[in-house]
């Protein structure tokens, strides 16, 4: 069948085996049920000299979206913990996990080394979907005190008239270091992250990480060289390949700022691990 | 000295929102790397040191072994060779103010690291033991050595009792990640490659620790609690 649903406890992931993507978030516990669809895409940004997109400058020229190669979506299921495997193109890959006993899913993104062979840098975001009507409002935390609300707005006010082509709109993401969340009459959707992104909302009920770029152009804004780190291994490089985790979740108005207190703690301090072997008695 | 101001400065400095979100010419950016790992080092003698002194052991080998990778479960010292009865020992500690219960989820491997010959060998080896009805989760043979099948693993927490744990497959992606990491960090290929992730779920009091002990297990009449995977993959065609 087309649907397939995720989750060994409460919390059920919807994803459709056709579009080989997540399409819902069910949690049988708080009645919570939305359709949240998840997706990666990459902006390319203005190279004009007069103001290129760069390292602080973000002046998209185009939003182009990825759509999940023809590689299977994989569902491994056990009695602790359910995985989907996706294989977004060669540089994009994700591990949706839902553990028993928690109510939030864990995405694991493996994004790099960003193919720049055509010339062009690449900012890599992941978009989360949903019907949610949020009027364009947004919250997210100021280094991981407060969560600030914003609101999107079309054009930023800072830029002097006239220097607006139709195609860049100066649009900030924020910088993410805890996490974001919208919220509608009823529900609360929250991201937690496990590094500084970029974070913004620019579409009703449409949240956006960007987590990861290599970028082409400098904008002239004091870095003065394009962001293009590359790691050489054996006298081959390439560019930065980075692996992250952050967590979603939605929950009845008023009730996810527990969620995103506690939890946001249990991310940035995780159990400290030790091993040792034991051979009968003695401890080595 | 040996202290950890060095890696105090170094930590404050990398608040900087440069750092933070990697806005900085390639000097810069190194340079903040540079002055985490000088003061890593520091303080990993200053640990060393103190752990010497605690358990007031004389020479320094026996405080444990270094590890620099991200997530210190991939490094050979905090590998067991669960057979003749040996133990892995996973100590928890929880540096929060409240209880917690998280997954733990640690890379079970094989001997080999060609996967032909491993499944070749394993199915030969596998049939048999299940002929014995002695399913053991390492069979070893004359000409290759212990496999260690991954088969049945047990986890007990620190009274004894056995705790829900599950098996799941490291698909390739991850692989490949920790084959990077390993490049990155040690600049070589891992020796062998982990094939499973061991899951099971631990808890631990406030700023408190726990204890767990994974052993090989024994197959039981009723199924083992870490049940096999089912894997789905949707093919196009289907």
């Amino acid at each position: 069948k087309d649907v397939i649903e995720v989750g060994p406890g409460d919390l059920k992931l919807v994803f459709s085996a056709k579009q080989r993507k997540l399409i819902g978030y069910i949690n049988s516990r708080t009645k919570v049920k939305e359709t949240v669809r998840q997706s990666y895409s990459f902006y390319t940004g203005a190279t004009d000299i007069k103001q290129a997109s760069g390292a602080y400058i973000f002046r998209p020229n185009g939003t182009n979206s990825l759509k999940p190669d023809h590689q299977a979506l994989t569902v491994l299921r056990g009695p602790i913990l359910d995985e989907v495997h996706q294989r977004i193109n060669s540089w994009i890959y994700q591990i949706t996990r839902v553990y028993k006993g928690k109510e939030h899913a864990e995405f694991e993104f493996i994004v790099g080394p960003i193919p720049i062979s055509d010339g062009i840098g690449k900012e890599v975001v992941t978009k989360i979907l949903t019907h949610m009507k949020t009027s364009k409002t947004f919250y997210t935390d100021s280094s991981g005190r407060d969560f600030l609300e914003r609101v999107y707005s079309k054009l930023s006010k800072r830029l002097e008239p006239g220097s607006e082509s139709a195609c860049c709109r100066k649009l900030l993401p924020c910088m993410i270091n805890l996490g974001m969340y919208v919220k509608d009459d009823d529900k609360e959707l929250s991201v937690l992250v496990d590094r500084s992104v970029g974070g913004a909302s620019i579409k009703d009920g449409e949240l956006e990480l960007m987590l990861h770029r290599r970028l082409l152009h400098d904008d002239g804004r004091g870095v003065a060289e394009a962001l293009n780190e590359t790691v050489c291994v054996q006298n081959k490089c390439s560019g930065l390949t980075i692996v992250g985790k952050y967590y979603l979740r939605i929950d009845p108005l008023g009730e996810a700022a527990k969620w995103r207190r506690s939890f946001g703690q249990e991310i940035y301090s995780p159990f400290l691990l030790a091993f040792t072997q034991q051979e009968g008695d003695r401890w080595t | 000295r040996p202290n950890t101001d060095y890696l105090a400065d170094a930590l404050a400095l990398a608040q900087h929102h440069d750092a933070v979100s990697g806005t900085s010419k390639q000097h810069v950016a190194n340079d903040y790397a540079k002055r985490l790992s000088i003061g890593y080092e520091e303080a990993a003698k200053v640990v060393e040191t103190s752990l010497a002194s605690i358990t007031r052991s004389s020479s320094k080998t026996d405080s444990g072994k270094k590890c620099l990778l991200l997530n210190i479960s991939y490094c050979p010292s905090s590998e067991v060779d669960l057979s003749n009865g040996k133990n892995l020992v996973v100590v928890v500690y929880n540096p929060l103010g409240w209880k917690r219960e998280d997954i733990i989820r640690i890379p079970a491997r094989s001997e080999m690291n060609s996967t032909v010959m491993y499944s070749f060998i394993s199915t030969v080896h596998w049939l048999l033991s299940l002929l014995l009805l002695s399913y053991k989760p390492f069979v070893c043979s004359p000409i290759l050595g212990c496999l260690v099948i991954d088969g049945n693993v047990i986890v007990k927490d620190h009274r004894g009792n056995e705790i829900e744990s599950q098996l799941v497959p490291l698909l390739n992606a991850s692989l490949a990640i920790r084959n990077y990491y390993s490049m990155a960090y040690l600049g070589k290929f891992p020796s062998v490659t982990p094939k499973y992730w061991l899951a099971f779920s631990a808890s631990a009091p406030p700023l408190g620790l726990n204890t767990y002990f994974i052993s090989s297990g024994k197959q039981k009449a009723i199924a083992a609690p870490s049940k096999n995977q089912v894997v789905y993959s949707s093919k196009e065609k289907q």
